[in-house]
Order: C-alpha cells, then structure tokens, then sequence
C-alpha cells in the first residue's frame, strides 16, 4: 500500500495549482523514495517535472512502486475543499482505482475524506540528462512572475540573452517593444531577493511567452525561481519546494527557419 | 519569430 502524510497541507493544494493548467492529467509514480511526475502539455511543447521525495513528509510508506493516474482539474476540486492550515494523508491500496484523501484540521476538531478516482494514462517518458548550463540566474519569484506577466501584455514571444551586463528579456508587439535587464545583486541582507547570474558563456534563445507566463503559477511555493539556459535546448524553470523536494518546468525554444 | 520545437526534438523518448 501507499500512504503519504504531509502536515503542511497547503504546499500540495499550491503544487496542483501549479501544474493544472499546463497539464490536463498524468501519472504520480509513487516509490519507496517518494512520488514523482512528469507530464507534458497537449501539444509537447513543454513538460512539467515534479520530484517530491519520501523524507520530505511527516510520515511515507510505499510498499511497491506504482503510476497513480490523476486528472488534475478533479484533484484541484478535492483539493480545494482542504483547508490552508490542515494536514493532507494521501493513501492507495496496491493497484487502486481510487485516491484517498484524509485532511485534518490543525487542532484536530474537524477530519474529512474524499476519494479520487484514479485513471489508466498511457505516458511517454523523457530522458532528460542532467547537464552543465551556459546560463544559470537565480531570482526572487515574484520578479520572475512580474516580468513574464507585463511583457505577455506586449508581445507574444521574449528573447532572453544572457551576457556578463546581466539577463534581458526583451519582445515586441503591436503597442511597441519592451526590455528588461536584470543585474546580477546580492545587496539585500534577505537571501530571497538575490539576483544571481551565473554564466559560463553567453547565451540567447527565443520562447514563446504565455508558457513562461503559465509557469508562474508555481509563484507561491518558493521565494526563489531558477531559469536554466543552453543554447539550442529547452529552457529550465525551478522552484525549490522547501525541504520537500522541486518542481522544474522545461520549455522548448523557438527554432530559426 | 521562428517556429515551436517540440521537447522530442530535444530530448530522447524512453
């Protein structure tokens, strides 16, 4: 069997939020060292990778590894009748059908459950191999969520280059074009507000904008985004998920004709 | 602007 129990509840409720409108429905594998998920959006443009790992919550038992089909739109649904402050259990007999959730309030007054019905999802897997990245910038997640969301009001795609001067995005549309450079600064005495640009050579690449946009869903769960660059490959947004684990969004590039 | 790669185009299907 599997059973799952995570005491701050909240971070799950944020982490479906998250993914639920890129991705329709995937598998959570759920394995003896924690639950994963790896799913891409209808047209396979970009993937959604989730790794939440078994020592990250207060209690973990998982007897055999298995796919957990979801469809996250309902999962949101049982989700949002949690409360911000309960503890979430998640439980699953071997080859369920069904997805137990058990909330409990903070002081214990109040416990409900619900069932989600599982699906059977036939998935293709991708490898992706960890790599070293020409560019790697670390900043505060809201300014992330702020500059994709006012250059989506601009254009439809950004150019991100990275140099030595600092990473710019930059687009253009109908009402006119819009940069923004940021610089590398670690002034603040609050580590969350760090800029961090570290590059080992320059690097430009083109994506399409409402996709970065829909990645900042994941804003409230990390004071911190990485962005991942290399020439020619997918572009890497993380968000560190406390001690609980990360979820990475990968976006493909824009290609030259 | 360019057009959409798709993520096969990057990464190997396991």
């Amino acid at each position: 069997m599997f059973e799952a129990k995570i005491s701050q509840g909240s971070v799950l409720k944020k982490l479906v939020e998250a993914l639920k409108e890129l991705v329709t429905e995937g598998n959570i594998d759920v394995s003896p060292s924690g639950m994963s998920l790896q799913a891409m959006d209808s047209s396979h443009v970009c993937l959604v990778s989730l790794v939440l790992r078994d020592d990250g919550f207060d209690h973990f038992r998982c007897d055999r590894n298995m796919p957990m089909g979801i469809h996250f739109a309902n999962f949101s649904k049982i989700l949002k009748c949690a409360g911000n402050d309960d503890a979430i259990t998640l439980k699953a007999e071997d080859n369920a059908d069904q997805l137990t959730l058990m909330f409990e309030s903070s002081n214990q007054d109040r416990i409900s459950d619900f069932d989600l019905k599982l699906m059977s999802i036939e998935s293709e897997h991708l490898g992706i191999p960890d790599q070293d990245y020409s560019a790697e910038i670390k900043m505060p997640a809201s300014e992330y969520q702020r500059i994709v969301r006012d250059l989506t009001s601009i254009g439809d795609t950004v150019l991100i280059s990275a140099t030595k001067e600092g990473i710019k995005f930059s687009t253009s549309g109908d009402v006119g074009t819009a940069n923004v450079t940021l610089r590398h600064n670690t002034t603040s005495e609050k580590q969350e507000e760090h800029t961090i640009i570290d590059l080992k050579e320059p690097v430009a690449l083109t994506f399409a904008l409402r996709y970065l946009k829909n990645f900042s869903n994941a804003t409230a769960l990390a004071p911190q985004v990485k962005l991942s660059l290399t020439k020619d490959l997918p572009i890497v947004v993380e968000y560190q998920v406390g001690e609980l684990g990360n979820i990475r969004f990968y976006l493909a590039p824009k290609i030259d004709d | 602007k360019g057009n959409q790669g798709r993520l096969e185009s990057f990464f190997s299907v396991l």
